[in-house]
This record gives C-alpha cells, sequence and structure tokens, in this order.
C-alpha cells in the first residue's frame, strides 16, 4: 500500500451506506446525515488508514449484528465529526 | 384459555435505542441551525 486508503474507504463507505440505508428506512434523514457529515470530513483523514479500520469495523459488525445499526452509525458520525475540516474563515474582511 | 399475546419484535436492542435517539437529536438540532 501506497499509504492512501482514499478509495478503498470510499468503496467501504459506500457498501456501509448501502447497508444501513436498507436497515433505517423508518428514518431516510439519517443516510443524508451521515453522507453530509462524511463530506465535511478532511480530506486526509479520509484516505487515513484509521478511517479504513474504524470503516471496516462498523461494516462488520453492522452486518453481523443489524439489531444495532444505529450504534454504529452513531459511531462513524462521531469519529466523521472529530475530523471535520476546519473552515478557514474567508468571510471575515468585511468592509 | 386465552393464548397470551407475545411481543413480537422485541429484538430492539436498548443501547440501539439510545444511538437512534441520540442521533435522530443531532440531525434535527443541525436541521434546525441550519
Amino acid at each position: 500500500h501506497g499509504g492512501s486508503f482514499k478509495a478503498e474507504n470510499e468503496q467501504l463507505f459506500g457498501e456501509f451506506l448501502e447497508c444501513c440505508s436498507r436497515l433505517t428506512e423508518e428514518h431516510p434523514e439519517v443516510i443524508p446525515f451521515l453522507a453530509s457529515r462524511h463530506q465535511k470530513a478532511s480530506t486526509e483523514f479520509l484516505a487515513s488508514a484509521e478511517f479504513r479500520n474504524v470503516l471496516g469495523r462498523c461494516l462488520t459488525r453492522v452486518q453481523s449484528k443489524r439489531s444495532k445499526v444505529y450504534v454504529y452509525i452513531n459511531e462513524l458520525c462521531t469519529v466523521l465529526k472529530a475530523h471535520t475540516q476546519r473552515r478557514k474563515l474567508a468571510l471575515s474582511s468585511a468592509p | 384459555g386465552a393464548v397470551p399475546m407475545e411481543e413480537e419484535e422485541d429484538d430492539d436492542d436498548p443501547e440501539n435505542r439510545i444511538a437512534k435517539k441520540m442521533l435522530l437529536e443531532e440531525i434535527k438540532a443541525n436541521l434546525s441551525s441550519d
């Protein structure tokens, strides 16, 4: 491995979303929320081995214990939130 | 005699229920702050 897990992580995340969307049909707002957390996360983190490990773990678990789907979604959201890309405030140049 | 009704859908894990509640509350909070 060259050190970047970007493509692999994207694939795993897609699988996780697909799996969860079937299990969270009663609350269709959950998946878009998870996707937006993913979008806001830093690119370094999204390509990291750490994210790969978390994703792999969550995916394996959700496939074996579907009754805990929200636990794993919540876990992933928390991790993604912790790695939210810091927005540089370019708005501060008020006249 | 009457057959007691069994709760059918009790695969709802307590941990899962808490996580679901937290998640839905966070989503709601996010929507209202937008």
